[in-house]
């Protein structure tokens, strides 16, 4: 499903130069659930944006479902990012002057699904991360770890068969955490490929496969238990 | 220090009210470390906003170091903000567009510091959180915890008796998380007030007391050993 060979990421500012990542390389399979762990900086993010070609690397190949991404044009990457992959974002960037329900709704305007099914869907996802009740609430008038919930839906509503997920949990408390992990299990059991990064252990263990990131390099893989 | 007394927060949004807090009672004592604990959407940032003069209740009163605080004119309030309290939000608000550096010197900017002392205090609070070596770059340029802690060392630069941390560890690795909250000890010792929202069990354990609250109101308030 994804295979990394020596993914390079240095940005450039000026004078300044950070190498974001250096020479990762991976696989992951169809249908695993892995979780990235590593200190704040350690290159989690960029490297989630690469394999949700948000971004591309400064070298190295993504190969995704068989496809070299780097060969792909903008629009064969819109569409991939459309069709076929959910991301979490770590700061969840909602539209913040639309209700939760129309911000849920964007991905399946994206694929052309109807407004009266697209409703429905939209109200479902919310429903399943416990925000039924406040559909046309928008971003700013609801807490912290409601818009995290709200990310997770839209990133789940189109079904993709990749999902990206960012510090999912970061703002949820222990109980609303481990729910949100049990949806995305079961979305796993489903056969969707999960990659997630987090900080927490409880929440890393969800996952099969652990991967540790140190100053842009992994020195761990580990399979658990 | 702070004396809360059953405060009530309804927000109406149309027709759809939402009692956010209800008749919250309790006091902190000068000194005292804090910690709030409690269920996603259960009404922690907004207690915090009330205790950091950001809001005004619907109901009840607030005295801070003995002033009823909803007695209180606007320019005072802001000079209380300014001068005694330092807030860490929940996602940051950080000013995207300028420096971390310039980020850090504004709480600065409003005490009429002198620029040449203001970059010198920035930068010390800066290599503090770990981030000396990236003054220059603005909050876009680095990560999530990198800019969760700017946030911290921004409101910690004035030196606030006050100190109000909304999940000041939510997107950072333990290790780092640790380093934050030996920092907020150290502060403590030195006989700032520390109130913190977390919902990680050893972040909170910090802390001396540990305040619940669901659904709006207190359910337990824990001294621990
Ligand atoms: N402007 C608003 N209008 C309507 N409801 C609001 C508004 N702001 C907050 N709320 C609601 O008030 C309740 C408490 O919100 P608050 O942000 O205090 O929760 P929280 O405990 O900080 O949650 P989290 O742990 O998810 O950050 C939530 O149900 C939230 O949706
Ligand atoms: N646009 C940019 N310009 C310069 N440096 C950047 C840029 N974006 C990220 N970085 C740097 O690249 C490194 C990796 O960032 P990344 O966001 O991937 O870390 P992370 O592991 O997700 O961290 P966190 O756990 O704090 O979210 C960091 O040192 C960060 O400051
Ligand atoms: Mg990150
Ligand atoms: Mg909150």
């Amino acid at each position: 499903m994804i295979k990394v060979q020596n993914l390079w990421k240095v940005y450039q500012n000026g004078s300044i130069k950070v190498e974001a990542l250096r020479g990762v390389s991976f696989e992951v399979a169809e249908g695993e659930m892995v979780a990235i762990m590593g200190p704040s900086g350690s290159g989690k993010s960029t490297l989630m944006h690469l394999l949700g070609c948000l971004d591309t690397p400064t070298s190295g190949k993504y190969y995704l479902a068989g496809n070299d991404v780097s060969s792909l044009k903008e629009d064969q990457l819109a569409e991939i990012r459309n069709q076929h992959i959910g991301f979490v974002f770590q700061q969840f960037n909602l539209l913040s002057r639309v209700s939760i329900l129309h911000n849920v709704e964007v991905p399946l305007i994206y694929r052309g699904v109807k407004k009266r099914k697209r409703e429905k869907i939209a109200r479902e996802y919310l429903e399943k991360v416990g925000l039924g009740n406040r559909l046309h609430h928008n971003p700013n008038e609801i807490s912290g770890g409601q818009r995290q919930r709200v990310a997770i839906a839209r990133a789940l509503v189109n079904q993709p068969s990749l999902i990206l997920a960012d510090e999912p949990t970061g703002n949820l408390d222990t109980r609303t955490g481990e729910e949100i992990m049990e949806f995305f299990c079961q979305l796993n059991e489903q056969g969707h490929t999960i990659i997630l990064v987090t900080h927490e252990e409880n929440i890393a263990r969800y996952a099969r496969r652990i991967l540790y990131i140190v100053d842009g390099e992994i020195t761990r893989d580990e399979v658990i238990s």
